[in-house]
Order: C-alpha cells, then structure tokens, then sequence
C-alpha cells in the first residue's frame, strides 16, 4: 500500500515538482537545482526551490537570501531572491546558518513535507526539489509524498561518482518516476592562462550512462572558476549558461 | 542519558578509532580516509577503514577490492587490500556495487554498529571510519555506539562547504568528541601544459577556520588527476602523497 501524496498548502500551487538527485554529494546539485531555477525564470515562469537536504542545506547561500522567516497563520513564506525566485530552506528557519541540525531519519523525511504542506509557495509554474546526497529518508519520503512529474540526475565524471548516481537511478525506477534527463557537471577544466581545456577527473561517462538507462543526456558543464566565486557571493542567477537551452519549454 | 558504548567484536580489538567527516558531499572524504589509512599502514601499522556510508559506500572501489562477502560463525570477514588494509562496507554484501539501499534513519544506524560488533576485524592499531554526508543518523550513532579518540575534517574551499562544515564541527563540539586536525581538499590545480597553478573553487578557508575553532590545520591537498585516475581504478594506495607525515606518529 503505498503512502498518500500530501496535499500542497491551502493557498499555493505548482503546476510542475521536479527533484533534483544524484545519491553522490558535491557533484553539483544544488547548483544545477539553482541554474535550472534561473534558467525557467528567465523565461518569464514563477519559479519556486525547496532545499530538502536539512542537514546540509545550501539553497540560500546560492541565491543570497537570509532568514529567519517569520511563521504566520496562514504558513511559511519563502523568500524571495533578486530575480523574484522563492527560496525555503532549513537554514532559514534557523538563526545561525552554520548551526547543525541534529535529527534522526523519520523527523527529517517530515520536515520535507512541511516545506511542501506549510509554506506559502503561491501559484507556481515549476518547483524544483534539491535533494540530499543518499537514498534513505528523505529521497524516500519525497518521492512518496510529493506529485513529482521526474527527476533531474546530476553526475561528475569520477567512477565512484557514477556507481552511486547508478544507484540512485534505479531507486527512481524502483519508485516508478520518470527521469526527465542527466547532467554531467565537473566535465573539464580551462587553464586561465594557456587557454588549455583539460580533465580534472577522467574522462566522463554521463553519455554512456544516459544511454544504458535511455535517459536524455542534456550535456556537461566544466568547471568554471567564475561560477564557483557567483556561487561563494550568492549571485548564482547572475551565470549565464546555455546549459538548459533545449530542455526548457516556450 | 547517554546511550552505552558497543564493544567492539569478540575476536577483535582497535587501539585507536578515528572517524573522517566533513558534513558536506563530495569534498573527498572517502579519499582523504583512504590516504590516511594508506599512510599509517606505511608505517607498518594494522590499519582497517570502516565505511559508514551506507547509501553511498565508497571504500571497496577506492581500495579494488569486490565481494560479496560469506559470513562465517564467528562474524563477517573484512576484505584485504593489496598491502594488507582491511576494508567493510555495505557493498561488500551486495551482489552488484550499484544496487541502491533504500532505508530509513534508524536502520542505517544499527547497519554502522554491526560493522563493529559483527565484523572480525582482528587486532587493529588504527580503525578509520568514512562518515556519510550530514549531520544525522549515521553520524549520530556512531559517536555515540563507538569509543572514538576523534575525528578529522575534511573540507573544499567553496564557501558553501565551509558553511556546512561548521555545521559538522559543532555538531562534534555538542558530542563532547575531540577534533584531531582539518584538511583542505581541492584547493586548487596545475595546468599540464603550461604548468600555472590556479584556484578552481576560489581561496579557500581552511586554515581561517582551524583558528577560528582552535583545530590543527594539517595541510592542503590539491585537485591531482592523477589521484582522480589512481581512485578510478582502485588504485589509491599507490599514490604517493606527503600530506600526513606530521600527523602519523612514529
Ligand atoms: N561546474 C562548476 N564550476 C565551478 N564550481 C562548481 C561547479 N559545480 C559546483 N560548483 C561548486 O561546488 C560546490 C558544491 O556544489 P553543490 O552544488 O553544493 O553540490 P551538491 O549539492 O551535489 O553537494 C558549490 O559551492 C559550487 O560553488
Ligand atoms: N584532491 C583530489 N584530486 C583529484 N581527485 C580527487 C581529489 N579528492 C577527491 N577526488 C575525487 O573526487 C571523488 C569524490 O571524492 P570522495 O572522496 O568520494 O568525496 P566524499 O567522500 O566527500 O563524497 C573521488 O572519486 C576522487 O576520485
Ligand atoms: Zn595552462
């Protein structure tokens, strides 16, 4: 008997829920969550992001916003970022960003929920979902409570980071939930002062991985010293990348 | 009330436990154990790692090393490297490495103790044990079921991983669990043509938040291709890196 989806907050919306998961931490989800974000936005969408990695929650920092958010009868409201994206995270609620919170399994999956059940999103286009590293609690509940339309995979070229977004692949399977595409991120390196292009970590194997899955490859992005610094100011809309270019409609 | 230490298993004995966590993916935590315990084995010491990670378990491919493995009357049997490190972890006991686990908080916690209960590892100078991302159940259970001598941090120099790594650092301050040193992964690389050394992921804060939390900084460690190559193919122990020598006594 599988669990009940939740139902959104009374007064909000989302047309589509779309998570973010790799199973592998840092290879550059909450990243690819944000630039996918910017991304939609820029097309004219109402764009939401909910940061479902309570333990190590980075939404925030990426779009610059800080809280704490005031609760009110009605629920949660997110914040907004520059470019009118809604942001809710853990580390808003909480006083000092780099304070740890320290919960078991069960709890953390129903927080995930509250953000979707208690938090004013309004009317929304597109919900993008970061999930934690992993395949416990939190993947699960999502995948269970949240009316997800698919999943976004996000891989680096390490062998050890493609062993583990193969796991996650085939717990999104396993959860019968479509995957929408994979994203290579880390592919490459160009030297500032020589112009060379080089591997940091090998050569890659997204294409062949979305290929045996029969998963859209939507591309590689390289490391970009200039991402990593908006990224570090909390600037991430201000990247210009083509990275999406294909995949986002209208 | 705290929770009671386990013992460790009957036929077995660890002088020291030292736990590699970083609350952050991705930074190299699973490399950096691996080079730790590569370097203490070195020195001739009876080392065994223990990766914690359970729903992203990366030691056995890092190391070459493929089970499954039987069980036997008198507990599981670690696998040995090829200079004698002994090596357990969840995907030793899986028919195939990217099989993905998909358990709840309190199962993974329980998991981590049978790694110390049920596991022969013999007698050991130094156990390393590899902690997942995030500050919940994993590590959670470990510092409370095992008797550890302390941790070491990892971090990258993105200002999101010193945020989140704070986060770890508290989290072992409130456990009352001492912090032995701080590494710096991936900070920074060298270009193979033109041989220019420059920052990917931008300064770096390493050594700023070892003073901050009064920790020993015990050095930096930079994007190697070569390190990447060596983990790719389960090849860690041959790399050669002078990275601990302060650290390992003796
Ligand atoms: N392609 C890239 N180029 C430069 N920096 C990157 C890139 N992708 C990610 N980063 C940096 O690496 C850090 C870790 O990425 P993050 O998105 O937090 O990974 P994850 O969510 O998978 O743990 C971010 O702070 C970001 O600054
Ligand atoms: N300094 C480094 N140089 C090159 N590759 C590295 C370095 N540190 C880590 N890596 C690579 O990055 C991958 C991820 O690191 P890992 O140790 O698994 O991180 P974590 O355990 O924190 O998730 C590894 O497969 C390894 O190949
Ligand atoms: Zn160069």
């Amino acid at each position: 008997h599988a669990p009940e989806k939740l139902a959104i907050n009374n007064f909000s919306s989302a047309k589509n829920v779309i998570a973010v998961m790799s199973g592998k931490g840092g290879v550059g989800k909450s990243s690819v969550t944000s630039l996918l974000a910017c991304g939609f936005r820029r097309k004219g969408y109402e764009v939401g992001v909910l940061d479902a990695d309570i333990t190590g929650p980075s939404l925030p920092k990426l779009f610059g916003v800080k809280g704490p958010i005031e609760g009110t009868p009605f629920g949660m409201h997110p914040l907004e970022s520059s470019t009118g994206i809604k942001v809710m995270s853990i580390n808003l609620l909480m006083e000092q960003e780099d304070e740890p919170v320290i919960w078991r399994g069960p709890l953390l999956g129903k927080v995930v929920g509250q953000f979707w059940t208690d938090v004013v999103w309004t009317d929304l286009d597109y919900l993008f979902v970061d999930l934690p590293p992993g395949t416990g609690d939190v993947p699960l509940s999502v995948m269970q409570s949240l009316p997800l339309n698919g999943f976004i995979v996000v891989t680096s070229p390490q062998e050890l980071a493609t062993m583990i977004v193969k796991k996650a692949i085939k717990m999104a399977q396993i959860m019968n939930i479509p995957i929408l595409g994979l994203i290579e991120n880390m592919s490459g390196v160009i030297c500032p002062k020589c112009g060379e292009e080089f591997k940091l970590f090998g050569p890659g194997h997204g294409e062949e991985v979305s290929k045996s899955f029969n998963i859209k490859f939507l591309g590689k992005l390289p490391v970009d010293p200039n991402l990593s610094k908006l990224c570090d100011q909390g600037k991430i809309e201000e990247y210009e990348s083509s990275l999406f270019t294909d995949f986002i409609p209208g």
